[in-house]
């Protein structure tokens, strides 16, 4: 997957940090100190489409932008900038009887994005 | 949905100012974690716990972790949970030792092994042995019948763990595990400390979300 940065518009990920002191939730969370959320962010031409970390090649990339001159004229549907890889957030908190508790919650932090 | 012929979802960047993202973002974050936790707001802490009980607590479970690693989706799916003690009834030889659980716990969990750790310091310069008994009481039973016993015979200062059993994990389970702590021997009940600072009783509780069908498409 390729970082967002410049002013480049094709599909990134950013990088968003919430900071769980920021939002007053330090005092039931224990660790970590904040969400690496992230998102996907970005344009997805029809060339593109279906490519994870979009162009892996040239070649590719040409044979891309065959396949979806020739569905243009069929069928409309766009590609969207989507998350291709996610982790799990582990998480040690209270709950409401203040016992603590350590989970990870599968499928949080996007990792990498792509056209779909 | 990219199925849908609305704008695409990651486009949103033409549409919302910096500010209105932020916000939507933290939004969808809370929000996330919230639902991923199966709680409908933030808990509020009712109970809360020393800041050295803590530490203490997660110093001895640190380096237990089990030998085989379970497979990814299993790992999932589990989680654990420590609940320090609420002493209870006591008396010159017994103390007793309440544990609450809620929420996730109850209904549609499994619990799969619950520890109990203690700690005891015996009086500066004395060698002597101490048996202590651990009665596991029926929930919510107002003349709280014995399930199980365990004899543990103590002869140093420091934490102890003892594995509690299926009727432990049972009343974990239904979201209250009562125990009962009688001193056997001759010690003097003082060497027994609880809930004292960072020496607070625990019990550790490895849960495991259960009822799920996995249907597989072939």
């Amino acid at each position: 997957g390729i970082n967002c940065q410049g002013a480049s518009r094709m599909c990134c990920r950013q990088e968003f940090f919430v900071d769980f002191r920021e939002i007053g939730w330090h005092d039931w969370i224990i660790q970590p100190e904040g969400y690496a959320m992230n998102f996907c962010t970005g344009q997805c031409p029809l060339h593109v489409a279906g490519m994870p970390g979009i162009s892996a090649s040239f070649h590719t990339a040409v044979l891309n932008l065959l396949k979806a001159n020739a569905a243009s004229s069929t069928a409309g549907g766009g590609s969207c900038c989507v998350p291709t890889s996610r982790r799990p957030l582990s998480l040690l908190y209270y709950d409401r009887d203040s016992n603590i508790v350590k989970t990870d919650i599968p499928d949080m932090v996007v990792e990498a994005c792509g056209c779909s | 949905n990219p199925k849908t012929d609305g704008p695409c979802p990651a486009c949103w960047d033409a549409t919302f100012d910096l500010e209105s993202q932020r916000e939507l973002l933290l939004d969808l974050a809370k929000k996330s974690i919230l639902d991923k936790l199966h709680l409908s707001q933030r808990p509020t802490l009712s109970r809360p716990v020393s800041r050295g009980a803590l530490k203490t607590a997660l110093q001895r479970l640190r380096g237990r972790r089990r030998e085989t690693l379970l497979e990814h989706d299993q790992r999932q799916e589990e989680y654990e949970i420590i609940s320090f003690a609420d002493t209870g009834l006591s008396s010159i030889n017994q103390t007793r030792l309440e544990f609450h659980f809620s929420g996730r716990t109850t209904g549609g969990v499994e619990v799969q092994q619950t520890r109990f750790m203690f700690f005891v310091q015996f009086p500066p310069n004395a060698t002597q042995t101490m048996n202590i008994r651990v009665l596991v009481l029926r929930p919510y039973d107002t003349n709280l019948t014995l399930t199980s016993q365990y004899l543990l015979q103590v002869d140093a200062s420091g934490w102890h763990q003892l594995l509690l059993g299926p009727e432990a994990q049972a009343a974990c389970s239904q979201g209250h595990l009562t125990l009962e702590l009688v001193l056997e021997s001759q010690a003097a009940h003082s060497s027994l400390i609880l809930g004292g600072f960072s020496h607070r009783p625990f019990v550790a509780a490895q849960v495991r979300v259960e009822g799920k069908h996995r249907v597989r498409r072939r």
